[in-house]
């Protein structure tokens, strides 16, 4: 199956 | 000291309403170039950033970078006071723990004044790299919310594909499957009518469609919606709002695991 990503894996904090 | 008018004030209220349901309160960036937010839904799986440039104003005054934090909901039912022919004026004092919407009706006879709380909102600010993406999809708005509820109504993810024949939009659920192909179409009477696609390399990403059917209550913003889609990247689904900005919303996918 399929997990769900979050944003915060992609983009980091500024 | 603040003082931002809008004579085309439906324009906020729309963009609150496309907004208030995936984020609960964020902080107002306002500068001498425009104002913008940024912000995660409380799971952090999805990310709004709005940009309203100053050039869209009437009248548009900020004399220092400030930020405003506002709880969504509350400024949704302040706005939703504001007729859709109102002209609405944003104003705000240094220091200040209020902002004031001021809402007049085109004929001028009827001036109304809502202060609303600011709130402090501790939120973390995310750098979004500038991207090359595999795909870029640009369709009619309705037809994109179209299809994101008819798929809702058979599963819980859409798989989207591109590929030279078009874009595809999967799902399937516990009644069956549904297939949803659009082909590049330009030569339709509007510009605003046509699916382009822009395909550097074929892709193929699943996101949850509670999330995209959310970001379609953005379609009153515009005719046209652009997907670009990168494996590895969220997938950015853009509102233009004319002369003045958009409304970006950002999807993390899904991933096999």
């Amino acid at each position: 199956g399929s997990k769900q990503s979050t944003i915060t894996k992609f983009f980091n904090k500024v | 000291m603040l003082e931002l008018r809008l004579v085309q004030g439906s324009l906020l209220k729309k963009v609150l309403e496309s907004i208030k349901d995936l984020v609960n309160d964020a902080n107002f960036d306002f500068s001498s170039s425009g104002f913008s937010l940024q912000s995660m839904d409380s799971s952090h799986v999805a990310l709004v950033a709005l940009l309203l440039k100053s050039e869209g104003f009437e009248h548009y005054r900020c004399d220092r970078n400030t930020s405003m934090g506002m709880n969504l909901g509350n400024m949704s039912k302040m706005l939703k006071c504001a007729g859709n022919d109102d002209i609405i004026t944003i104003k705000g004092d240094d220091g200040s723990d209020t902002v004031t919407f001021m809402f007049e009706s085109p004929t001028q006879d009827k001036i109304a004044d809502f202060e609303m709380k600011l709130m402090d909102i501790d939120s973390e600010h995310l750098g979004i790299p500038e991207a090359e993406y595999h795909a870029i999809v640009k369709m009619p708005s309705a037809e994109f919310a179209r299809i994101c509820k008819d798929l809702a109504s058979i599963g819980d993810t859409v798989v989207i594909s591109v590929t030279k024949e078009g874009v595809k939009f999967s799902t399937r659920g516990d009644i069956g499957t549904a297939n949803i192909v659009l082909r590049q179409n330009t030569t339709v009477d509007k510009p605003e009518d046509a699916t382009v696609i822009e395909m550097n390399e074929p892709v193929s990403m699943t996101f949850a469609l509670r999330y995209m059917n959310s970001f379609t209550k953005a379609t009153p913003l515009s005719n046209t919606v652009t997907i670009s889609m990168s494996p590895d990247l969220p997938v950015v689904v853009e509102y233009k709002i004319a002369e003045m900005g958009y409304v970006r919303f950002y999807l993390a996918p899904k991933m096999e695991e």
